[in-house]
């Protein structure tokens, strides 16, 4: 059975890449299966694996953006990474124009009101069909894939909305901060929003603290502040402690797991992957 | 004579609204008169100076929304801070409702062309008209302040081009990263475009290391990155130490010279301080 899990914070620099590109990876090192795609205009997700983004536009590949404009399945879509890892691992590629994407929508939305008899209320049909869009082509992955993580982009509009509804479950990775404190409300309503009209199943798997200083009595704060707002059992056990390594590993575009194996920031990573599946059997 | 500066840089977390208030704050302790415009949803740079956002709406006070939906002046919309620092601070707060202002513009527009026997070369004004909204509300404090600095979100949408358009120059925070490197190629893009169709006046002021371990030799090698790739002179010679201490003030929604005055962190932002001023003007 095909879990899909969205990262979902639209606080800027909260570790939402780190966290689905080495949740990926540490799936497959494990021997699974697992996909991610990449939502994000910024394409750190693609860049964290090596990927080469003018290549793949030489070579008339398609991306994320064509999921929405082209309805493209993501199996289609795929790159694989042959031998790389233990198990199974494939990209869906990001792109630039994916900040286009709502404004192209909307315009063939409304072109398509002025050709038809249609009325305002084909209006509401159009849009939603273009949110659930994600959500199709992802179920092309159903079947053939243990888990897929979805990276998105920092803000609550139209792309994290198309992730949100596509998704069974989602993770809020958040560094200990005031400013990342203050959107959790925010982000919830959201969230809750897309769960009464869209996607009823949508769960919380879990809060994930990130960058996080051992040595901070602010840390450990933000963490009994979060066990509190949230139910100590929505925090993950395993925090991910600060480590120059995973800013070295992306200026290098390697998983953590292939820039420093054998050393606490990726056992973090294998130890959150052993929890994130207890979570999804458990639950 | 009144410089406006923007911050921008798409990354998420690179920096931005801390620089913002700092900076702003920094002015305003050494006795200038500064303003701040909160251009981010998120809110940060309002909350940053322990502003309540739901007592400014219940007293029906403006927001940068209204700069946009409202064409408000930003001397009209200003919240003082009387006898906080030895200077004048103003702030323009943010507003959740900035998500949607490029929408409601847009449909706006949609029925102004409906409405008239307008053409879609019309289009293009109107657009063009909407993208100054901004510029036009800051001149009202142009002559009233020595510094205007604008928060702005991680992306390179609507909200970031106004701010860009109504700048006299912009600064580009980052933190010491692969992804916040691989993004500047896009950023300085953006840049060139605003410059050539709207305002070619705009000018870096200066790229501002932040987040900066002085023990990591990654920091040391990407701050040499960096000066090969946009000229020594321009990246500031002040890098911002990584401090527990700007965390912990955004908790308690003060600024960095409230919370941790005569130390390291506030000394490195009033030495910024003095170098922006000289780079302006230097300039
Ligand atoms: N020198 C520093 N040392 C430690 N933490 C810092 C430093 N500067 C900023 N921070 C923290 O890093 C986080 C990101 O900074 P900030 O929110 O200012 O970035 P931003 O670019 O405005 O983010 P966004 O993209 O969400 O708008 C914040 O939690 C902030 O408190
Ligand atoms: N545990 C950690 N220790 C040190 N640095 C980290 C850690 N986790 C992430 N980082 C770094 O913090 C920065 C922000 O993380 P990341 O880019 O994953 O956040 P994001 O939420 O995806 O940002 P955006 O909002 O731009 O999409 C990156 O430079 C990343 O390398
Ligand atoms: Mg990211
Ligand atoms: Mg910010």
């Amino acid at each position: 059975d095909t879990r899909i899990i969205a990262l979902a914070n639209q606080k800027g620099g909260c570790g939402k890449t780190t966290t689905a590109v080495s949740l990926a990876a540490g799936f497959a090192c494990q021997g699974y299966s697992a996909s991610i795609i990449d939502l994000d205009p910024q394409c750190n997700a693609t860049d964290g694996f090596g990927v080469d983004r003018d290549e793949l536009t030489r070579a008339g590949r398609f991306t994320t953006a064509d999921i929405f404009l082209g309805k493209k399945p993501a199996s289609e879509i795929e790159v694989g990474f042959p031998n790389r890892f233990a198990g199974e691992l494939g990209l869906v590629p990001g792109h630039r124009g994916l900040t286009s994407v709502p404004h192209r929508l909307e315009s063939s939305l409304q072109a398509q009101l002025a050709n038809d008899d249609s009325s305002e209320l084909d209006a509401d049909d159009l849009k939603n069909e273009h949110r659930e869009r994600l959500k199709h082509s992802l179920n092309s992955l159903r079947g053939h894939r243990d888990v897929v993580f979805i990276d998105t982009p920092p803000d609550l509009g139209f792309l994290m909305t198309t992730a949100l509804i596509a998704a069974d479950y989602f993770i809020i990775p958040v560094f200990p901060s005031g400013y990342d404190l203050k959107g959790l409300e925010t982000l919830m309503r959201t969230i809750e929003k897309v769960q009464r009209r869209f996607n009823p199943n949508l769960r919380l798997l879990g809060v994930l603290l990130g960058n996080y200083d051992t040595t901070a009595k602010l840390d450990s704060d933000i963490h009994k502040m979060l066990s509190r707002k949230f139910g100590a059992e929505l925090i993950f056990d395993v925090k991910i402690s600060r480590s120059v390594k995973h800013r070295e590993a992306t200026v290098y575009s390697r998983t953590i797991f292939e820039h420093a194996p054998e050393q606490q920031p990726s056992a973090q990573f294998l130890a959150l992957v052993n929890e994130v599946q207890r979570r999804l059997n458990g639950i």
